[in-house]
């Protein structure tokens, strides 16, 4: 890794950004969307915290451009440049531009607007080039399904580190977030400790989310698949949230903090990811923990903390007298949920390593089992 | 009968791209265009071979196939060297 001449940082751990203006190559939430996440990429490993502003001069400015755009190093159309930035400092120091002429994207084709945004806010953080060709800070564009959710190189990390040090190991400050490493951890099918993020059905096959991968159990192979989620759709985030297929629509909604994403088949629909608060969801609701449809009554439930809300697939709305306790409508199940599966007339409730069938009907748990016996395990 | 010998054979496009490639990304002043200076010596030559050093490849002082290669792939339009 290499710094820029002085090795210029920020002195500061709380840094604002702002999004100036937008390329028409994507929905305006993906942009916000791949911005945050590259942020996060760096956040991860560092005590640095970033918050965005909608107006007035944040630290890192970022914006579209064409051409020659204002500072001397214009953009060349197609190719070539694709985006520059500036290493930390006041005014147009800490500023990340990316050329507009550049077909933008969130996937393998045209230039994925999250690897480049990763790595030009490397430079406004302080990063200069590396001559390291596993390093995001490796100058020349280089696309991978593995990359569609980026994973620092130890390179990468060092360079960082040596600038902010490291992210502090206790923070009441900081919301969890999964730690970003170098070498990441494969889940393993059969471990006796193993919980889900998500789970759903998709076209009659059981889709197990877990971190970045996710099994793939079909009806005419019960030996179930193991794939990265990214293989599939690399435009997904990995550590979701909750899952669930709206069948009458041949259509899976995926959840990660306060977005969703809707995906047919591998492919990911136009227009998202969403705000899961266009679904009804108050302001007050941050993210979900697990969502299941019903088929016979067309009904999606969803689960967050000790409640849950019903929303009609029909109408397009929440239903109303929601949200209702979890423990009122499904005794015998104990928030929070991480998981939930509508299966063979039950609903089957994921929380920890810990699987509960539940019949609507009795309105009972009715079986406990672990949650990877789908596997099986 | 080409200025670096043993080079792909080029033709004006690439040495362009060549030229301001290493003006742009590798701090190569324009009053050092010194093309036909014995190969070992040229300050086009050290360039190419400082270019190829960073990014990992072979360093031949030429703008052999991969070279060329790499420089027409798109990439950060900060600079390798220099601030």
């Amino acid at each position: 890794f290499s710094t820029f001449p002085g090795s210029p940082k920020w002195r500061k751990n709380h840094i604002s950004y702002r999004i100036v203006n937008y390329t028409l190559d994507l929905p305006r939430e993906s942009v916000d969307s791949a911005i945050e996440r590259a942020l996060k990429v760096w956040e991860e490993v560092t005590p640095l915290t970033f918050s965005r502003i909608s107006e007035g001069e944040a630290d890192i400015m970022i914006s579209f451009a064409v051409g020659e755009h204002g500072d001397f190093y214009p953009f060349d159309g197609v190719g070539q440049s694709l985006a520059h930035a500036y290493p930390p400092g006041p005014g147009f120091y800490g500023d990340a531009h990316f050329d507009d002429d550049e077909k933008w994207s969130l996937g393998p084709s045209g230039t994925n607007l999250f690897l480049v945004a990763a790595h030009e806010l490397g430079h406004s953080l302080g990063l200069f080039h590396s001559n390291n060709k596993e390093s995001l800070m490796y100058p020349v564009y280089r696309f991978s399904t593995s990359q569609a959710n980026i994973r620092l190189s130890q390179d990468d990390i060092e360079g960082i580190q040596s600038l902010y040090g490291a992210r502090p190991s206790s923070d009441a400050t900081v919301v969890p977030v999964p730690s970003v490493s170098p070498k990441p951890e494969t889940p393993v099918k059969c471990d006796p400790a193993l919980s889900f993020d998500a789970v759903t059905m998709l076209r009659g096959e059981f889709l197990f989310f877990k971190d970045r991968h996710f099994w793939r159990r079909t009806q005419w192979n019960p030996e179930p698949e193991f794939h990265l989620i990214s293989a599939f759709w690399p435009s997904l985030p990995s550590g979701l949230d909750a899952a669930y297929e709206a069948n009458n629509k041949d259509r899976v909604l995926i959840f990660k903090g306060s977005q969703f994403w809707a995906v047919r088949g591998n492919e990911v629909q136009a227009g998202y990811p969403k705000r899961i608060h266009t679904l009804g969801f108050p302001p007050t609701v941050k993210k979900i923990d697990a969502a299941v449809f019903e088929k016979e009554k067309k009904k999606t439930y969803f689960f967050v903390g000790d409640k849950y809300w019903r929303f009609d697939e029909t109408r397009q709305l929440m239903d109303k007298g929601f949200p209702r306790l979890i423990t009122d409508d499904f005794p015998g199940i104990e928030p929070q949920v991480d998981a939930v599966l509508h299966a063979f007339g039950f609903f089957y409730f994921f929380r920890g390593s810990s699987q509960f069938e539940f019949d609507p009907n009795a309105r009972t748990v009715t079986h406990t089992l672990k949650s990877n016996s789908w596997l099986l395990c | 009968a080409y200025p670096l010998h043993g080079a792909v054979r080029q033709d004006h496009s690439t040495m362009d791209l060549a030229q301001q490639y290493l003006e742009k990304y590798y701090n190569f002043r324009k009053n050092e265009k010194q093309f036909f200076k014995r190969k070992d010596s040229s300050p086009v030559v050290k360039k190419i071979e400082e270019m190829q050093k960073f990014l990992g490849l072979e360093m031949t002082g030429k703008l052999d196939s991969n070279t060329v290669e790499m420089m027409h792939k798109p990439r950060c339009g900060v600079p390798d060297v220099g601030g």
